[in-house]
């Protein structure tokens, strides 16, 4: 049976310009992903993919790989970058342009925006099935905290705290001063 | 591993070499750079929470594994990409948001509590007696792509994180870099704004600020945490084994102010 399983692995799938990006949000960008559950041949290698075409100012949430080091290389445009490490120090904070690289390691947080007409991007990451944690928008891990840990883990007034938790939907997004500058 | 860290003659038994304050308790740590530690690929800490005390959110490199020494408790642990699946039964404000988080659990003296890595933690003490919590890090575990070095991102406050003064005397030399912060406090104010959709101000309160540095890692809730559990259990004794069992139907808002040891 060898000829059904290793013999004709799928060795190949298409994450750029995909029609059917995994994440799409028509001001921000798309962005595809190749995991081990959509590309098998991933699994033995223990490796994924992403790429991500982010459209001027948009945003890419402060957020960390859980189970991966990502390494993000610049296919085309430039973005800004920080990554924060787990004293709270900023330990990159700059531009990201074509033909570049730069190493996330795992569980550094880290935020985007592009500042180009499209900032296109590849990152490889160390595991075949990266998990990702975002600190803002729809399940977010603020989102998903009980009100009151958030108000007495950051000594917020609970008004401060339902902001914190309410305000943003979104982890993909142009934000929403750039939006009205933009219709300006 | 460096070649040299299991060529042990002799063990010792260890006691923590150092403890960090906070305002409702405090951590103690074992040198996770001792050979002992640096064999076996693991970091261990002890924390102690008073009455009232919540240990502030964090996730670490590493997967965890958490013994209820003494007292008991709730903590939550939040799986990226999961629902909120507890919610309050009604709207908490005019504008119609309703509190919804991911499942808190209750512990007690003798429970063990899984953390996967990368999985923020909290844990919250509601009674009198302290809670002791004895924490293992397995660094050596394949899940941990970063080095030996045991980390602790802390999503709020600007509490030093325990493990960091080890790290700095292995990198001797290397100049005394900011300390003290959590992950927010990193990032410069305008991208939290745009992120969060929030103001400054809650902005400095989220990266800690304006905050005192000595409330630390575990800070007192006035009047009690109010969140939201499950019905509360009854446990019976069957023989010389506890058992849990009848569970009442009605939700409950878990609520830990003034004496009473349980409702």
């Amino acid at each position: 049976g060898l000829e059904e399983t290793i013999c004709t692995v799928r060795l190949r799938m298409n994450i750029g310009k995909s029609s059917s990006p995994d994440i799409f949000n028509p001001q921000a960008g798309r962005i595809k992903t190749a995991t081990g559950f959509d590309f098998p041949a991933l699994r033995f290698l223990k490796l994924s993919a992403e790429h991500g075409s982010l459209n001027r100012n948009a945003m890419v949430v402060p957020h960390y790989n859980l189970n991966a080091n990502s390494i993000i290389y610049a296919l085309r445009g430039r973005a800004w970058i920080q990554v924060v490490n787990c004293k709270g120090n900023r330990i990159f904070d700059g531009e990201l342009e074509e033909g570049q690289v730069l190493i996330v390691p795992q569980n550094f947080v880290v935020a985007a925006r592009s500042m180009s007409d499209k900032f296109n991007y590849v990152a490889f990451k160390t595991n075949d099935m990266p998990t990702m944690a975002k600190l803002a928008g729809a399940t977010s891990e603020i989102q998903a905290m009980p009100l009151e840990v958030i108000q007495n883990a950051f000594n917020l007034e609970r008004e401060q705290a339902k902001q914190v938790k309410f305000n943003n939907r979104f982890n993909f997004l142009v934000p929403p001063r750039e939006q009205s500058q933009r219709r300006a | 591993q460096q070649q040299n860290e299991c060529q042990l003659e002799r063990l010792n038994a260890l006691k923590p070499d150092n403890r960090i304050e906070s305002e409702a308790g405090y951590i103690e740590t074992w040198n996770p750079t001792n050979n002992q530690f640096r064999c076996a690929g693991v970091a261990l800490s002890r924390c102690t929470l008073r009455r009232n005390g919540l240990k502030r959110p964090s996730y670490s490199n590493a997967p965890q594994e958490i013994f209820i020494q003494q007292g008991s408790g709730i903590f939550g642990m939040i799986f990226p990409g999961c629902p909120e699946t507890v919610e309050e039964p009604f709207e908490s404000d005019q504008q119609g948001r309703r509190d919804r988080h991911q499942k808190v659990n209750r512990f007690r003296e003798g429970d063990v509590i899984a953390v996967p890595p990368g999985v923020v933690f909290w844990m919250y003490n509601e009674e009198e007696t302290p809670v002791i919590a004895v924490s293992l890090i397995d660094t050596g575990s394949y899940l941990n792509q970063l080095d030996q070095m045991p980390r602790r991102f802390y999503l709020s406050g600007n509490q030093e994180q325990e493990f960091l003064q080890y790290q700095r005397q292995e990198v001797r030399g290397r100049e005394e870099e900011n300390q003290g912060g959590n992950i927010f406090s990193g990032f410069g104010g305008e991208f939290l704004e745009d992120a969060l959709n929030i103001d400054r101000n809650i902005v400095h309160k989220l990266q800690g600020r304006d905050e005192e540095q000595d409330k630390g890692a575990i800070v007192r809730v006035k009047g009690g945490l109010s969140v939201i559990t499950p019905p509360e259990r009854q446990s019976h004794r069957r023989g010389s084994e506890e058992e849990e069992d009848e569970e009442e139907d009605r939700p409950s808002r878990h609520q830990s102010r003034g004496g009473s040891r349980r409702n």
